[in-house]
């Protein structure tokens, strides 16, 4: 291979889509942001780099969809032929941008045959961003020749002979970086966490799922623009557009990776401000995520938080000041995520929310800006910085989150026969049975 | 093997230069590759792509020249080419 391209001097780089493909029907712009992080994460892992998206014109890493001649030198050809390329740290304008054809399929787990594996593609691109060239060993992913999908993205694993060549340019990346944290208050959300299940018909609900529509929640969560409702050990997730993902929720071990098998609900989870980690509550412990997997040296004790060691009823961050707020019964403690201390004054009455009930299940901020409390059947709506519950709530969480007609449980018992019971032991044919299915399409 | 046709070797000449084999024809004399040239761009593309070293144009080769790529050269400049223009 011919010698690396230099290298970027700085380790923070931040990336930005600036232009999405035309045909987004294929794939969505959520799940390209996502291919995108995930691609990069690919490098950031093996690396002392860190990626972070920023919503702005002034990235390191600029990524367009284009086509035919866009006046830089490397004119795409249609359909086939070249279908990307990326400028190493050393171009002078240019550098670390990345270019994909508009005129491709960009698929995403689709089979071999049809169109262009996005995430591969980006992999190799990037590669070229952080100052990899060409190389003709057979099993780099810097080869110049498009080889197929590389497989899951969150399963991905870089060949050695790449992870080698990047550690000659860069070094390895111990566990704590060395270089002071990014200034990220400009980034955008982080994008959606890819949830690649195994096939899920082929894992029947269980018994001991909980019906939706007629339960409360241990803990309510956004995360990464998504809403989390926690429930047991079940979860159900909802998009950005608020659309449930699915009727049946799924199960918490097995996509949070990293919770004791022996946990059967948590008590609060949030998103970190700054660096986005997910935190996970439960008695007198916590967990830190980065994206779904815990990080290493969790579980720790509340106690980091300068919180009682009585537990949390509920965690959110609000919009208004970029604080983390804590509910326990009738109290309430202000936590600055940014400085990793509580401020001064804590606790208070969560009587001064006017409107929200003590005991909380849970809070949590929506895209809308308002900020949620969520206690049994019901929720309450606060507004940008007001503390007073908007008139006309409590309301039904069931309706207004999760699809539920009023009054309507569809009990997920499921008997041998694959029919689902009413909760009050009525049997019904499942939804598909009479051409009825509720249907929500994610990114 | 059947012989190419002209439309063949432009397209092969193409392909090796804009992915670094060849050096871009001399833009003053418009001087054509000699054939040597050729022969050694094609067997080092042919290397490059884990490909038997023929140095002609065959079926495989031409095969791999269509698969999608990425628009980077394989090669930095030729060592000849950036010698002859620092002397």
């Amino acid at each position: 291979s011919v010698p690396s391209q230099t290298k970027w001097s700085k380790r923070h780089l931040s990336w930005r889509i600036r232009t999405f493909p035309k045909e987004s029907h294929l794939l969505g712009r959520d799940t390209v942001r996502a291919l995108m992080y995930y691609a990069l994460k690919v490098w950031s892992d093996v690396s002392p780099l860190n990626f972070h998206e920023v919503a702005g014109s002034e990235a390191d890493i600029q990524i367009d969809f284009t086509k035919a001649d866009h006046n830089d030198g490397y004119p795409f050809d249609g359909p086939g032929g070249t279908v990307a390329h990326a400028f190493f740290p050393s171009d002078r304008f240019t550098a670390g941008d990345a270019h994909f054809d508009d005129d491709e399929a960009w698929t995403f787990r689709s089979p071999d045959a049809h169109g262009m594996d996005l995430f591969a593609v980006a992999v190799h691109e990037f590669g070229h961003a952080i100052g990899l060239a060409h190389t003709s060993a057979i099993e780099s992913i810097m080869r110049p020749y498009y080889q197929g999908p590389v497989g899951d993205p969150l399963k991905y694993s870089l060949p050695y002979e790449d992870k080698v060549r990047v550690w000659q340019l860069y070094g390895v990346r111990d566990s704590v970086s060395h270089t002071e944290r990014p200034d990220t208050s400009r980034s955008a959300d982080p994008p959606v966490l890819l949830d690649l299940p195994e096939n899920r018909s082929t894992v029947p609900p269980a018994r001991d799922a909980p019906d939706r529509c007629s339960t409360h929640f241990d803990a309510v969560a956004q995360i990464r623009g998504e809403a989390f409702f926690f429930k047991g050990k079940y979860f159900w997730r909802l998009t950005r557009e608020k659309h449930l993902v699915s009727l049946r929720p799924a199960q918490i071990h097995r996509f949070w990776r990293g919770l004791p098998a022996n946990l059967d609900s948590v008590d609060a989870v949030y998103e970190r401000p700054g660096d986005h980690k997910i935190v996970f509550f439960k008695g007198l412990k916590y967990w830190v995520f980065k994206d779904n997997n815990v990080e290493e040296g969790y579980p720790r004790p509340i106690g980091d938080f300068g919180l009682p060691l009585e537990g949390v009823d509920g965690a959110f961050v609000w919009l208004h000041n970029e604080k983390t707020y804590f509910f326990k019964g009738s109290q309430y403690w202000r936590y600055d995520d940014h400085l990793r201390r509580m401020d001064l004054g804590y606790p208070k009455d969560s009587m001064l929310w006017k409107g929200v009930p003590p005991q909380l299940d849970d809070a949590m901020r929506w895209s809308d800006g308002a900020s949620y409390f969520f206690k049994g059947k019901e929720y309450w709506r606060v507004v940008g910085s007001d503390m007073e519950v908007e008139s006309g709530y409590p309301r039904p969480i069931s309706k207004d989150w999760l699809l539920c007609a009023d009054m309507q449980s569809d009990s997920p018992a499921l008997e041998a026969n694959g029919t689902e019971t009413r909760s009050h032991g009525q049997r019904h044919a499942s939804h598909a049975e009479n051409n009825y299915e509720v249907c929500s399409c994610t990114s | 093997a059947p012989s190419l046709t002209a439309e063949q070797i432009n397209m092969g000449v193409d392909w090796l230069t804009k992915f670094g084999y060849l050096p871009p024809p001399d833009p003053v004399t418009g001087q054509l590759q000699t054939k040597e040239a050729l022969t050694k761009a094609i067997k080092a593309m042919q290397k490059y792509g884990g490909l038997e070293e023929t140095g002609v144009l065959d079926e495989k080769t031409l095969v791999l020249m269509k698969t999608p790529r990425c628009s980077l050269p394989d090669v930095a400049e030729p060592e000849s080419h950036s010698g002859r223009r620092r002397r």
